[in-house]
């Protein structure tokens, strides 16, 4: 463990919270995609399934549960309790082009041809694209709720921190991890606009508002 | 080897 991780992690870990609390506290989950939503419970359910084979430690496993289960907590909260927020006609990102891409690549590339092997590399490559309906969805409205900007943040600043953790651990450790670090770019790489905006109008004060 | 059978982060 070592700061850079540590620091994604609790940024992770304050993403999800944030998010429950805007549901909590508006009472709705107007602005959120739903479709993201239910891709990172994919991501969770499929990375963490070694939580049964394997023990890293005590805070690995807590973790791994709390992923797990706040992200299925989340997609009850907005397909069950405040399902008549959540609002369809504008999440309208075609999920079967990210999964279907995402499933053929963690078949062709990963680490060993085994179940377990090839979910992990999925999860990864699907996570890198899960907040492209989020993003979709921000961009037909055109504006979002400022606590909704701070969930994005956390979530975006999340993986750009692993980054500089992955850039510690080769210097470190020499540790590698191809796919990881690949997917971990693009990820972050999407969150580019949004940084820019949320540094530019948000920090600053003011709503968050894309230019017509 | 490349890369883990064992993965360690979240």
């Amino acid at each position: 463990m070592n700061i850079f991780r540590l620091t994604a992690d609790l940024m992770h870990l304050a993403s999800i919270f944030i998010l429950l609390l805007k549901i909590q506290k508006t009472r709705s989950c107007a602005g959120i995609s739903f479709k993201s939503q239910l891709l990172y419970a994919l991501v969770f359910i499929t990375r963490y399934i070694d939580l049964f084979f394997y023990w890293v430690s005590l805070y690995n496993t807590l973790m791994k549960i709390f992923f797990i289960g706040s992200s299925l907590y989340i997609v009850y909260l907005m397909q069950v309790k405040f399902r008549a927020t959540n609002d369809p006609v504008l999440d309208t990102f075609r999920i079967e082009y990210l999964l279907a891409p995402c499933a053929l690549l963690a078949l062709v590339a990963n680490y060993a041809f085994t179940a377990q092997e090839i979910l992990w590399a999925f999860s990864v490559y699907l996570e890198a694209g899960a907040i492209l309906p989020q993003l979709f969805m921000l961009q037909r409205r055109g504006e979002a709720e400022t606590i909704t900007t701070h969930y994005l943040f956390a979530l975006g600043a999340y993986r750009g921190l692993y980054l500089l953790n992955w850039i510690y651990r080769y210097w470190a450790e020499g540790y590698v991890d191809w796919i990881a670090w690949i997917a971990g770019l693009v990820q972050t790489g999407l969150y580019t606009d949004f940084f820019y905006i949320y540094y530019t109008k948000v920090l600053k004060g003011q709503k968050f508002e894309l230019p017509a | 080897k490349n890369g883990k059978a064992h993965h360690d982060e979240l």
